[in-house]
């Protein structure tokens, strides 16, 4: 039997939301430690990772791990039908073919059950190695979102430098080049809005725009996010949601032929 | 350039 409960849908609506374009399936890996997921998108070049942890649910039991097929596309259209501010269950039998979700609204005077056809996925699962970067860049996720959609207007690529003097993204195209420097800044009050700036090491990678797009989907989770470079190491984008656990993206860099 | 896989940085488990 497995059962976690959430007290806001919302927080689950916008991990589906900033997944689901990406990968379009994947499996729910549940143990009693939690919830994680690991998935490539079709062309191999990025990975999501998704850590739920037990102790962020409100309730959660797990008596023997399972791992859970989901459609993306489909559990992101059941959850258009819980309100933000509803309270979430998860439910699975041991071996099930379907996850039930349980919607509850806050005074408890409606409640509505979904269940969703899981599926067979055969997933690879890679070793993602523990180590120390030669950069990790903490700022405002809407700024990081800004950053790349003005730059997508301009080129395809990026590169991203991590200097003393803060971290560039610059890009080339038809109609010219840009550059925007974020400094490390710790003047705003609010600690959301400062920027973060830990150098090892100068470190300098190039990578495709369009998934750095992809993976500001997830702004809205939180107010900041953190990007970690090594040379010629994929480059880590995480978003922390809350006390539950985080989502990381993985981009693999452009390589000199 | 041209862009890396994923599977060439982290090992298969």
């Amino acid at each position: 039997m497995f059962e976690a409960r959430l007290p806001q849908a919302a927080v689950l609506k916008k991990l589906v939301e900033a997944l689901k374009e990406l990968v379009t399936e994947g499996n729910f890996d549940v143990s009693p430690s939690g919830i994680s997921l690991q998935a490539m998108d079709s062309s191999h070049v990025c990975l999501v990772t998704l850590q739920l942890n037990d102790d962020g649910f409100e309730h959660f039991r797990c008596d023997r791990n399972m791992s859970m097929g989901i459609h993306f596309g489909n559990l992101s259209k059941i959850l258009k039908c819980a309100g933000n501010e509803d309270t979430i269950t998860l439910k699975a039998e041991d071996n099930a073919d379907q996850l039930t979700l349980m919607f509850e609204s806050a005074n408890q005077d409606r409640i509505s059950d979904f269940d969703l056809k899981l599926m067979s996925i055969e997933s690879e699962h890679l070793g993602i190695p523990d180590q120390d970067y030669s950069a990790e860049v903490k700022m405002p996720s809407a700024e990081y979102q800004r950053i790349v959609r003005d730059l997508t207007s301009m080129g395809d690529t990026v590169l991203v430098s991590a200097t003393k003097e803060g971290i560039k993204f610059s890009t080339s195209g038809d109609i010219g080049t840009a550059n925007i420097t974020l400094r490390h800044n710790t003047t705003p009050e609010k600690e959301d809005e400062q920027t973060h700036i830990d150098l090892k090491e100068p470190v300098a990678l190039t990578f495709a725009l369009r998934y750095l797009n992809n993976f500001a989907k997830a702004t809205p989770l939180t107010p900041q996010v953190k990007l970690s470079l090594t040379k010629d190491l994929p480059v880590v984008v995480e978003y922390k949601v809350g006390e539950l656990g985080q989502v990381r993206f993985f981009l693999a860099p452009k390589i000199d032929d | 350039m041209h862009q890396g896989q994923l599977t060439a940085f982290f090992p298969r488990t």
